[in-house]
């Protein structure tokens, strides 16, 4: 809905697996940004290929997604974004 | 002046501001926890069930928050670099105060300290005077730890005697005295002030006075409910909590890198310690609050008290931040606003006395005021301006890397008022 409350996160990453500097990667290392919306019913997250050179983000680069519907998986542990009964949803989140 | 207000004719703030604590806490419906003070405060604030910090770590939050940018406004994203130089001259929310004849005052962590705000906590642009840092910072990573070998070690799990330690205090309790202190000396002053609190704890070490590990018996702790990595979490989400490996007690377990697991008997310490420092620095804000309603201001200080971001306590696999989980992400956000939140004082009137987490007669019934409304810590700064009394900044436009003053929140104050609240 237009006027339903949203918070927005983010957190870079440097590569797509875990490495040493993927808690706290320094800007010029900094491959992967996961962008966050979130409202009372759901956190939706793409993370995307960032240039820090220029600071941009190519949300055509998708280097993996999150979908949990916080009224039953409050704790966000049941990854819906490859579910084929939320495509519709995670096109509209896009 | 009207009841409640300085001669000025504007509130004073109180902007308490903690590292990596999460919504667990009494007043979040925690049933573990002991947060006695910042129950207390709860029951005279409104409550925000979901404040979300714009990321996970203490520089970028801090600088985003204080300047209502978001990150990709301030370009910071990690702690190399100061806002004013690298992205945006963007005037802060004390800096804004101070524009507006506040005397804005510092203590502890409020700002990152280092690069991240110019190595001077953004001196003199926000604050009125030299920013305070307790002297026993610098002891917060050395060897303090007396492991069972009676040795000292760079622990993570670092419960002391605070007689034994170096200067024989801690920095959390020096700013405390500190923020005190500066309190008396604005007791009287014509000028209203905003004074920001920054406590370090629960950041790790978890380095605290040892007497409140009796609050948390260890039969009493549990893991966490999804200890476990989600088997649908894309890799790139996952951080393998690098900096708690670090440290020499979580070394000796010879944990395997990035996925561990970290031994559960292990794990039960870490949430155990993380509790008792909570409730550590439960007591720091306890003392205070009750010395702000000691000296009187109490009916006209506005008290915000909220945290940088969360810290996932063994969800999901991880022991850190650096995720965009809801538990690194949602934060306490308590605000307190005499004649609104709670009536005004009377004469002899008690507001926030200080409670002893120990000496508990039974659990604290939580009966302030609650929204379970989506906010973000970009909020923060045009509603301190109209709680205030200041003038809002303006929204953003889009970009506003060249605008000095502008907001990408909004004011969320008209959810304070008992009617929009629960």
């Amino acid at each position: 809905q237009d006027n339903e409350a949203i918070a927005y996160s983010q957190y870079p990453r440097p590569a797509d697996l875990p490495q040493e500097n993927s808690d706290l990667p320094e800007l010029e290392d900094i491959k992967v940004m996961g962008y966050s919306i979130r409202s009372s019913n759901y956190r939706y997250t793409l993370w995307v290929a960032f240039n820090p050179s220029n600071f941009t983000s190519d949300f055509q680069n998708v280097h993996g997604g999150e979908l949990y519907l916080l009224q039953s998986d409050p704790r966000e542990d049941n990854n819906l974004y490859s579910n084929h009964t939320f495509a519709d949803v995670n096109k509209t989140l896009f | 002046a009207p009841i409640g207000r300085s001669v000025s004719g504007h509130m004073n703030v109180l902007f308490i501001v903690i590292d990596d604590l999460r919504t667990t806490l009494g007043c979040y419906e925690d049933p573990l926890v002991k947060s006695p003070n910042i129950d207390q405060l709860a029951s005279r604030s409104t409550r925000f069930q979901n404040a979300f910090a714009q990321q996970a770590l203490c520089a970028p939050s801090r600088t985003s928050f204080l300047t209502s940018r978001r990150p990709d406004t301030t370009r910071l994203y990690d702690v190399g670099s100061y806002w004013r130089n690298h992205a945006g001259n963007y005037s802060t929310l004390p800096q804004y105060f101070k524009m507006n004849g506040y005397t804005t005052m510092s203590v502890g962590k409020v700002f990152h300290p280092g690069i991240a705000s110019n190595h001077s906590d953004d001196y003199p642009y926000s604050w009125s005077m030299v920013p305070y840092h307790p002297s026993t910072e610098e002891y917060e990573n050395r060897k303090t730890c007396k492991g069972k070998d009676g040795q000292l070690h760079a622990n993570l799990v670092c419960p002391v005697n605070v007689t034994e330690v170096p200067e024989g205090t801690l920095p959390d309790i020096q700013s405390t005295e500190e923020a005190i202190r500066l309190l008396k000396s604005v007791q009287n002053s014509t000028e209203p002030f905003f004074l920001a609190v920054g406590y370090h704890k629960p950041h790790i070490p978890f380095r605290y006075p040892q007497e409140f590990l009796k609050l948390y018996p260890m039969e009493n702790i549990t893991l966490a409910p999804d200890p476990d990595i989600p088997k649908r979490l894309p890799s790139v989400a996952y951080n393998p909590w690098t900096d708690i490996r670090k440290r020499e007690d979580v070394q000796a377990l010879n944990i395997s890198f990035p996925y561990g697991p970290i031994p559960k008997e292990f794990q039960l310490l870490i949430r155990q310690s993380y509790f008792a420092s909570v409730s550590y620095m439960d007591s720091q804000v306890g003392k205070v609050l009750s010395s702000l309603d000691a000296l009187g201001l109490a009916n006209n200080t506005i008290v915000v008290f909220t945290s940088d971001h969360g810290w996932s306590l063994g969800e999901h696999g991880e022991w850190a931040k650096y995720s965009n989980f809801d538990v690194a992400t949602k934060v306490p956000l308590l605000m307190y606003v005499p004649g609104l939140t709670s009536s005004f004082l009377k004469a002899g009137e008690q507001r926030f006395p200080f409670i002893d987490p120990f000496h508990l007669p039974q659990r604290q019934i939580n009966r302030g005021l609650k929204t379970n409304i989506v906010v973000e810590l970009v909020d923060l700064f045009p509603t301190l301006c109209e709680l205030a009394g200041l003038a809002v900044p303006q929204a953003c436009p889009e970009p506003s890397f060249d605008v000095e003053l502008c907001t990408q929140g909004k004011s969320i104050a008209k959810l304070l008022h008992p009617d929009a609240a629960v």
